[in-house]
């Protein structure tokens, strides 16, 4: 068996000026969790380590630098799966943490449920002791930038996300 | 939206999916992300998915299980991802983009939106693209 890791950004249009970055961030992440397949390291390790580092660049929208919500604020969602078992976690709606990927890893690894949604999610993270952040430090001025752009009443989200602004 | 998909040494497959939903989204929109089969399947006997896109659209055509059942007919990993997503465009005018492998190591990126930033692992290569038809490989 020939180990493989393929990873990707968000689908949509990416604006010239983050091409090159876009780009890049997602070669990290593809090097980082590769060489968790290179160690020891089990499939479920290497997607982990691959979308951790993905959500700690800002240029993508998942953990650091996530869209905002109408209110302003960064509410995330995350999911993965075990191939072996068909176990799988999720988290939904979850606030003030960096890396929701790895908290839904602790969903499947800790508790007999498949998702935990806003507030429950927070708690169970904070009985894993999981690191809480400031909300505001996963805000980029980028992503408020789009916000106030799209606060206009005849402004369209999914448009903007797929065919004109990424 | 990041996302990734896995084949380890063992044969065992995952896959993993990250996002912060829609720009401007109501407060408590929950997407595709979260929900199994959409943002996400993973079945060692079938492969992994994981996908992106638009988040409403993925959900009402199951992208990420359709993609596997489509495996499970015997399509490689690329015609169930083209075939999938085109389903999804023709019949809820939804974009999107995926990430697939199957059990033998075999994988795939198909997306229907202008670009999606991708990269792969195998075999000391790394392969990445930007546009549709873009593949440009060098060595890890």
């Amino acid at each position: 068996m020939l180990p493989v890791l393929v990873v990707h950004g968000g689908a949509g249009f990416i604006p010239k000026e983050r091409v090159q970055l876009s780009c890049a961030g997602v070669q990290a992440a593809v090097r980082g969790g590769y060489s968790k397949l290179q160690g020891q390291g089990s499939a479920m390790d290497a997607v982990v380590e691959a979308v951790t580092l993905l959500e700690n660049d800002h240029h993508y929208n998942a953990g650091l630098g996530s869209v905002l919500n109408a209110k302003g604020e960064v509410e995330m969602d995350a999911i993965v799966m075990d191939g072996r078992y068909l176990a799988s976690g999720a988290v939904s709606a979850v606030r003030k943490v960096a890396n929701p990927v790895q908290l839904a890893r602790l969903v499947m690894d800790k508790t007999s449920h498949l998702c935990l949604t806003g507030e429950g999610a927070s708690q169970f993270a904070r009985s894993m002791g999981f690191p809480e952040v400031p909300g505001e430090s996963l805000i980029t001025e980028y992503a408020r930038m789009r916000w106030k752009k799209n606060l206009a009443a005849d402004a369209n989200p999914v448009e903007c996300q797929m065919g004109k602004m990424g | 939206t990041v996302g990734a998909v896995a084949v380890d040494a063992e044969g065992n497959i995952a896959c993993a999916t990250s996002t912060g939903g829609m720009l401007n989204k109501m407060e408590g929109r929950v997407g595709d992300t979260a929900c199994i089969g959409c943002g996400g399947y993973a079945d060692n006997r079938v492969g992994a998915v994981s996908p992106t896109g638009e988040g409403e659209a993925i959900m009402k055509v199951t992208l990420a299980r359709l993609i596997l059942f489509h495996m499970e007919q015997g399509r490689s990993a690329e015609a169930a991802a083209d075939e999938a997503l085109a389903y999804m465009k023709e019949r809820v005018g939804g974009l999107g983009g995926v990430v697939v492998v199957d059990p033998q190591g075999e994988w795939s990126v198909r997306f229907s939106s202008l670009q999606m930033a991708w990269a792969a692992a195998q075999q000391q290569t790394l392969h990445y693209g930007l546009y549709t038809g873009e593949h440009f490989t060098q060595n890890i």
